[in-house]
């Protein structure tokens, strides 16, 4: 475990924990996409399908714990809780699943690196996480005014994303020399779709007014 | 060379 991966995980986890205690705390969702949410349950869920049969270690199995446990409690927040169910904007967030499932589960059927359950489910999450923030980005750019916690979930999504980056070029350079083309390409093109946010965020920092995104 | 290392990554 390098330090570039120890900080990343910190902000995925970071991100996750600023968004559930804004929805448990001021019992409101809104700003938040449920499809992006769903999304993520969804890459968890599949992605540590072997949690209780591959040991890596302690830290590992915490932290798949806690992803599994915070993306399955904020749907079921936004879904099911009589206060915060309301405050979801459900016309605003009318991504389409399946435009983004569909071919996600068709590349990891055809691209992956064996063609065995447990692998294509792996993939499956690989490619899915990539594009899973879409439906958010879409809602921030739709409705414009965008709260600070959801700025910052998104801030530290992308902040996630580029750490992972360096800590795979860390790794690349200090382990063995295997080139992960799967996961590589599609981390980049994740940290990617956060760019055009990313400036629109440190723009507003810069300038110290209320992050705001161009329709 | 393993080609699961990165299956210890989240």
């Amino acid at each position: 475990m390098n330090i570039f991966r120890l900080a990343g995980d910190m902000t995925h986890l970071a991100s996750v924990l600023v968004l559930l205690l804004k929805i448990h705390t001021i019992k409101s969702c809104s700003g938040v996409s449920l499809k992006t949410q769903e999304l993520y349950a969804l890459v968890f869920a599949t992605r540590y399908l072997d949690i209780f049969v591959t040991y890596v270690s302690f830290y590992n199995t915490v932290m798949k714990l806690i992803f599994l446990g915070s993306s399955f409690s904020i749907v079921w927040y936004i879904r099911r809780h009589r206060v915060v169910r309301r405050s979801y904007d459900k016309d605003q967030d009318t991504f389409r699943h399946l435009f983004l499932l569909l071919p996600c589960l068709v590349l990891a059927l055809v691209i992956n690196e064996k063609f065995t359950f447990k692998e294509v489910m792996w993939t499956f999450s690989i490619y899915l996480e990539a594009v899973a923030i879409l439906p958010q980005l879409v809602l921030l750019q739709r409705t414009r005014n965008i709260d600070n916690l959801t700025g910052q979930y998104v801030f530290l999504l992308g902040a996630y994303r580029a750490l992972y980056i360096l800590n795979w070029i860390y790794r690349y350079f200090t382990e063995e020399h295997y080139v992960h083309w799967i996961t590589w390409i599609a981390g980049i093109i994740q940290t990617l779709l956060y760019a055009d946010f990313f400036y629109y965020y440190f723009q507003s920092w810069k300038n110290s007014v209320k992050l705001e995104l161009p329709a | 060379i393993d080609a699961d290392s990165l299956k210890d990554e989240l």
